[in-house]
């Protein structure tokens, strides 16, 4: 239950949407390229939103997105 | 029970559509080319919407919407 | 638990049917071509009903509806 | 836990039977050629039967009723 | 947790044997050819008798009764 | 957690045994030839036994019983 | 979690050991030559010994006693 | 969540270690060739342990002890 | 729900993200080369950044961090 | 949720390790060449070290130790 | 939900680090050549560091340390 986001250039962007009645960001996450992030779904976080050049892997399949 | 949706052009729009008796948009999440959004149903997202072109990926398969 | 519907035509439309002793339309989704609808089974609704011609995905098989 | 029956010609019906100690049917839906539903089995529904010409999916098997 | 029977000729019964101390059957069901009874093992069912030609498929395997 | 059992000759025997501390037949279900019967492990069955010539699906494996 | 036990020569015997910290033989089943007993692990049943020549289906693998 | 052990050689002697701070032999079980016993681990055996000729089916492999 | 983390060059550094409404570092562990960290996801750590070149395990893919 | 442990040569020890803030050994376990030792994780074992040659088997694969 | 450490060469230093809001060592052990441990997750352990060479066996890969 959680995603890895690979970044393919800096300045990759990890948002993290907030769970409930409201979406709104809660959190930014920057990466530069090469860096990992590895993220659940949380009480707080049930959308993650990516801008920029990364590589998503999940469960439901892989993808390269800004491109 | 997440869906992974990845624009193919700008303004792809995703709404979220309200779990219980009623059903109405509660959020517009709005892609441009690239971006990618990873979202879970929840206690307030019991189905989602897509309109524009983009990739969707799901445990019950994949499809390019807008086409 | 969720579907997928992707219209293939305008004017695609899909009902959801209460759960419970009655079974009545509680909702009806209208999709133009391409649009894509992701539906959960819920508290509210334990049948759902496609009329026009769609690409429907399921964990028990994909189909074309309308034809 | 649901099924999916697509028509293939009009006039398909598919009888809900009540789930406890009394078996009777507690809703018929028609359907016309083409149109699809997707029914789960639920508190109230126990059995479901299926008289003229559809195609079933369940997760034991897809056939071809009325032939 | 259901099965699916398809009627190969008319004539064909399905008993459902109650669950418990005894086992009787608490209720009769009677398929014309092609018709198709989905049914699941419930609280007051606890096995299914079948008699006449038809094609059954369960989750342990795939068999035609009456031959 | 169910098996499957068709009769290949008329006069087959399926036995309930009981659940508990003692272990006696507390049913017996005759089938004629080509007659299935679809049984559950329940509160009251914890064993079942098979006398005479009949296909047996199980989830662990098929035979032909009676020979 | 069930085993299945199908006697290839007459009189084999099946004995069910008691669960708890002590351990002896709270039932023994005779079965003649091409009967079947199924039988579960259960509260009262924490292991089962088999004495003669028949065909043993488990989920971890099938073997054939006596030999 | 249970193993089977069958005999290869007569004499072949199986151990039930006890659940808990200690661990202490509760049980010997004594097998002559070709018998098979299919045992649980429960609350009272946390372990087993095989001396003797014997094929040892579990779910992580297939073994022959006493060579 | 764990991730293997082995690091390819010296100085390769792991960050643990709090769970919670708040995202930030909990912990740091640094790695030199050929060390290996694996890592669950806890009731404290929701997210994991790896920075620096290292081989990445996890149940939705295999990735090289740091390129 | 057990591991098994074949000894290939006479010695093999095998050392249960406490759960809990405290890591000690509470059992160990001397095995002869060809016996074998199938034990679970336990409210009290949390690890599990195996000295000397000995084939190991394990849900996450077969190693052989000692080599 | 385990792993299996198997030393490659004397001194291979397996660290246990804190369940909870601080990461510490609570437990080192050292496995000299051929040495294998098995070891859990738990209410203390919530990562694992291995230094030195050693074959490391885990439900998500299998990698060799200290290369
Ligand atoms: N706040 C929303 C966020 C969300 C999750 N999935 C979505 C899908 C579409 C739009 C918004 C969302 C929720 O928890 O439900
Ligand atoms: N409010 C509806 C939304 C919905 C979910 N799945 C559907 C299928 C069809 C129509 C509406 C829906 C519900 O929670 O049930
Ligand atoms: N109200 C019905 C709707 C339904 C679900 N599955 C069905 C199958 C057949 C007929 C009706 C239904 C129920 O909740 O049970
Ligand atoms: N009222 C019955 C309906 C039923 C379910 N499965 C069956 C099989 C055979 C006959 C009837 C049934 C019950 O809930 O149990
Ligand atoms: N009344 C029996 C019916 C039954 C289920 N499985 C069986 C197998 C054999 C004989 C009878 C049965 C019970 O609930 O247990
Ligand atoms: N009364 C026994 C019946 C039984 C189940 N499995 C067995 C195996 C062997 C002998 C008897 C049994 C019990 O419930 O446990
Ligand atoms: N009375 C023992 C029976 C048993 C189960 N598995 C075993 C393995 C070995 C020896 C005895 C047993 C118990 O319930 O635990
Ligand atoms: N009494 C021990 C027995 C045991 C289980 N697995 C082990 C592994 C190694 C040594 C002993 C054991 C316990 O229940 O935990
Ligand atoms: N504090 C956040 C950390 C987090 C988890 N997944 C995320 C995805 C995006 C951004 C932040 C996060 C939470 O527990 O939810
Ligand atoms: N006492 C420790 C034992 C242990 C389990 N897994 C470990 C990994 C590394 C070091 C020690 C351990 C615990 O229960 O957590
Ligand atoms: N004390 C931390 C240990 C930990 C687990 N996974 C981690 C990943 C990164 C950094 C630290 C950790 C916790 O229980 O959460």
């Amino acid at each position: 239950n959680y995603v890895m986001i690979q970044a393919l250039e800096n300045g990759v962007t990890i948002f993290g949407l907030t769970r409930g009645p409201d979406t709104k960001f809660h959190h930014t996450e920057k990466l530069d390229q090469g860096e990992v992030l590895i993220a659940q779904f949380t009480s707080h976080t049930s959308a993650i939103k990516i801008r920029g050049k990364a590589k998503i892997f999940t469960s439901i399949g892989i993808t390269t997105s800004g491109s």
